[in-house]
């Protein structure tokens, strides 16, 4: 329900005085999300595949987590696009930690990291904040997620 | 100098309800189409350390398409400031990634937030191209207002619908750097729940549905055999099995925590 009190504090003109925003007067309320940009959205891609395989290939770090509880875009739907890149194992599959207890579970392929975060939703860092910090502080340092 | 002015411009002294905070933080315009005066509006939360241009700069997106890293990324998940019930103030997430990194919450496309455009139809015809390349002038601008940022390692998040943001923009990153005087340091990206495969991603969700028992084997059987996921927009069979599946077998659930408590 949070996005209710972003509503509120996002639309007080103080607040957006103290943000610089809304300088032109935009002839519409702050919104959390635009139904005229949803429904008029003009060209969208397929896939992201290839452009997995031009970072890697480009060296950049990659990595995709998935909260496993949201239904949404669930974590089938992750495992099934990406088993589409066939990689190969670098780490095999295990169950990484935080705070001892199992944070969800994780591989590291070539090229591409991917780790599930236990019980959390769509908005992952909303409902296991301290998982994915762990997860971030993983992704910059470029290690594996803790093993225990 | 000029970005020195927009930058002292941008800073912000503090926000109505805001608690002490060690770090500082910028927002504002960055012009990523004069032609059509368009304008994607950011909000830079720097590290929380003594030294924060010695941290690497974390730009997050949010998805949709149409919604807010503002409202979401900044105020939800890994900003610094969560918002009180009443929406009167602010208080401080424990968990905040700016203690490690330089945040930068961009409101993308315009027309999002408090991005805008001054040609109305830009707000009925935004799509991942122009996303794309407006994030990328964005990025590019953007360090010109802030070139201390100019060498540091740069890492691309978001979730959901960034699914398609955060590739696409890492792309034209790479293209630019092919032929810039001045590469982006762009090192990694890291993607949420997000976005990927039209096709698998379909598959992929409705058998997630039923292994998880949100529906039942008829209706996961008929979504398989009347739905082509290659296709971009569903028949109106498949549309009609959507429905069944949401209206009569789900429940009243949040679908994107399916064991919480709903949001009434």
């Amino acid at each position: 329900c949070t996005e209710k009190y972003a509503e509120i504090y996002y639309n007080r003109p103080d607040v957006q005085k103290a943000l610089h925003a809304n300088t032109t007067k935009i002839p519409y309320k702050w919104t959390a999300c635009s139904e005229t940009l949803n429904r008029n959205w003009n060209d969208t891609e397929a896939s992201m595949l290839p452009i997995y395989k031009e970072m890697i290939a480009g060296g950049l770090r990659v990595w995709v987590f998935s909260g496993d509880v949201d239904s949404v875009v669930p974590v089938t739907a992750t495992r099934f696009s990406l088993e589409r890149l066939k990689l190969s194992a670098k780490i095999p599959w295990y169950p990484w930690y935080v705070k001892k207890q199992v944070g969800g579970w994780t591989e590291v392929y070539e090229g591409l990291t991917f780790a599930t975060v236990r019980g959390a939703g769509h908005e992952v860092p909303l409902f296991k904040p301290r998982a994915a910090f762990q997860l971030f502080k993983s992704f910059l340092n470029g290690i594996p997620l803790p093993k225990s | 100098t000029r970005a020195e002015e927009e930058e002292q411009h941008d800073r912000i002294s503090a926000l109505p309800g805001q608690p002490k905070v060690s770090f500082q933080q910028y927002s504002g315009y960055v012009t990523v189409n004069q032609k059509s005066g368009r304008a994607l509006f950011y909000w830079l939360t720097e590290a929380a350390v003594r030294d924060p241009v010695s941290k690497p700069l974390v730009i997050w997106l949010n998805g949709g398409p149409g919604c807010s890293s503002v409202a979401y990324g900044a105020s939800e998940e890994i900003g610094p400031f969560r918002l009180n019930k009443t929406g009167t103030g602010l208080y401080l997430n424990k968990f905040s990634w700016n203690s490690i990194a330089n945040l930068l919450f961009i409101e993308s496309p315009a027309g999002v937030g408090f991005s805008y455009s001054n040609t109305s139809s830009d707000l009925l015809n935004s799509g991942d191209r122009r996303t794309a390349k407006d994030c990328l002038e964005f990025v590019i601008q953007w360090l010109e207002r802030f070139p201390r940022y100019k060498n540091r390692d740069v890492y691309i998040t978001g979730e959901s619908y960034a699914g398609h943001y955060v590739p696409q923009l890492a792309r034209e990153i790479m293209a630019h750097n092919k032929i810039a005087k001045h590469p982006i340091h762009l090192k990694g990206i890291m993607v949420g729940n997000a976005v990927t495969d039209n096709y698998y991603d379909n598959v992929g969700t409705i058998t997630y549905w039923w292994s998880h028992a949100m529906i039942s084997d008829k209706t996961y059987r008929q979504l398989l055999n009347k739905c082509d996921f290659h296709r971009q927009k569903n028949s109106n069979e498949c549309e009609t099995l959507y429905s069944y599946a949401m209206d009569q077998e789900f429940g009243n659930i949040d679908q994107y925590n399916i064991y919480a408590p709903p949001c009434n």
